[in-house]
This record gives C-alpha cells, structure tokens and sequence, in this order.
C-alpha cells in the first residue's frame, strides 16, 4: 500500500 | 479595529463550508492586502490556503495586521443564520477577545448582529515556495467532483497522470480497477467548460481520495478548478473566487513504500 507523505517533508516552517 | 463589508456575503458562508470538515480551528489573519487564512488538517497531509482581497470588499478597514483565532464549526453556525443574499460586515477590535458578524438583508428591512468569542491558536505557517509544475490542468470544477466522489466508491486512492493524451485518473480497489481520461477540450464556446492542458513534463501521483473530496466542498465558489502537479510536491487544487482571490488546497501524496 502507498504511503502517505506530510507536507513539512515538502514546506518548512516560516 | 477592523471593518469588512462584503457585499456578496454567500461567498464567505460558502468559503467556511469548504473549509470546515478539514480544519477546525485556524487563524484568519487581515492586513491591508485582505483576508487570509493558512491551515492544515490534523495530521498534516493537507493545508488550505484561501485569500480574500481587500479590493474584493465593499468597505475595507483593517488599521493594524491582526490575527484571529477562529473555531471554523462555530463560525459555520453564525454565518448559517444569514441569508444567501445578505451583506455581511465583520467587525472587531484591536486586542478584543470576540468578533461581530452583521447580516444585511438586501433591502435592508432586516439587521441581526452574531457575536463570537475568538480563541488562541498556536499554528504554524508553512512557507510555500512558488514552483515550475510539470503539469496544470484546468477543468470545470463539477467535473472534477464528479470524478473523486465516482472512484472513491471504488478504491482509496487516485492515481492522477498528466501525459499528452490528457489527465488520467485511476483508481483499484476490492471490486476492481477505473480509469477516467480527461482530454483537453478547448472547442467549446463557454470557457468554463473547457478542459486545458499545459504540460511540461509527464507526471503521475497517487492521492488519498478522501482529501480530494474533501476539497471539492468548494465546488460552488468557481466554476473552474486548476490542478498543478509536479513529481515529489503537493498537488495544488486551486478555486478562484471571483474578483477576490483563491482557496488553495495543498495535498501530500502517497508513495509506495
């Protein structure tokens, strides 16, 4: 099955 | 102190129903640019983003940047109680702990006022670099409703592949397998109803559907939806409010393990 991925692995903290 | 008048008021009650099964709680945040609000969903995967212009409202005050922690359930109740014609005015004060919600109705025999209590809302902001996308399809957004709620009867995820052919969806699941191909389709006389595809590279990602559905919620803001997709990024589902800005919706994809 696909794992699902979060988006602080693409977009940093401001 | 803040003043918002937003003559089009259903466009604030339906900004809140798109937005309100993902998020819970968010900070709407107003400075002299408009209104805007970033958030994700409790576990990340998923960040709305949505802008409302100050040029898009009638009357526009916003003295200071101020920030303004909203419980997105309990906001839906207060703007639930205007009509779908009426005007709506936010209302608040520098450093005040509530804000005021004012219906008009359009011949203005009829003014309620809804005060809400605002709350402390630690979030985080995530900076989202502007990017070259490998693919951006444009397509009309009931279409791409349809589309989510068909497949997610038969599997979980979506494969979405841009290639010249055109956008591929597919999904698997117990029962079997689908794929829905979207071709570019620009012959049309009413540009809302046409489907565009630029493309750079081909691309395909896999997305969890029920965040998809999820976003479709905003389907009766723009006729239209763009889905801009690059290998190793969020996909970024945009609807455009009319005159005002956007609701963005930023989704992580799956990959295989």
């Amino acid at each position: 099955k696909p794992k699902q991925q979060i988006l602080s692995r693409f977009f940093a903290p401001k | 102190m803040l003043e918002l008048r937003l003559v089009q008021g259903s466009l604030l009650k339906k900004v809140i129903e798109a937005i309100k099964d993902l998020v819970t709680d968010a900070n709407f945040d107003c400075s002299a640019t408009g209104l805007s609000l970033q958030a994700m969903d409790s576990s990340h995967v998923a960040l709305v983003a949505l802008l409302l212009r100050s040029e898009g409202f009638e009357h526009y005050r916003c003295d200071r940047n101020i920030s303004m922690g909203m419980n997105l359930n309990n906001m839906s109740k207060m703007l639930k109680c205007a009509g779908n014609d009426d005007i709506i005015t936010i209302k608040g004060d520098d450093g005040g702990d509530t804000i005021t919600f004012m219906f008009e109705s359009p011949n203005q025999d009829k003014i309620s006022d809804f005060e809400m209590k605002l709350m402390d809302i630690d979030s985080e902001h995530l900076g989202i670099p502007e990017a070259e996308y490998h693919a951006i399809v444009k397509m009309p957004s009931s279409e791409f409703s349809r589309i989510c709620k068909d497949l997610s009867s038969i599997g979980d995820t979506v494969v979405i592949s841009v290639t010249k052919e055109g956008v591929k969806f597919t999904t698997r699941g117990d029962i079997g397998t689908a794929n829905i191909v979207c071709r570019q389709n620009k012959t049309i006389d009413k540009p809302d109803e046409a489907t565009i595809i630029e493309m750079n590279e081909p691309v395909s990602l896999t997305f969890a559907l029920r965040y998809l559905n999820s976003f479709t919620k905003a389907t009766s803001l723009s006729e239209s939806v763009t889905i801009s997709l690059s290998s190793d990024l969020p996909v970024v589902i945009e609807y455009k409010i009319a005159d005002m800005g956007y609701i963005r919706f930023y989704l992580a994809p799956k990959i295989e393990d």
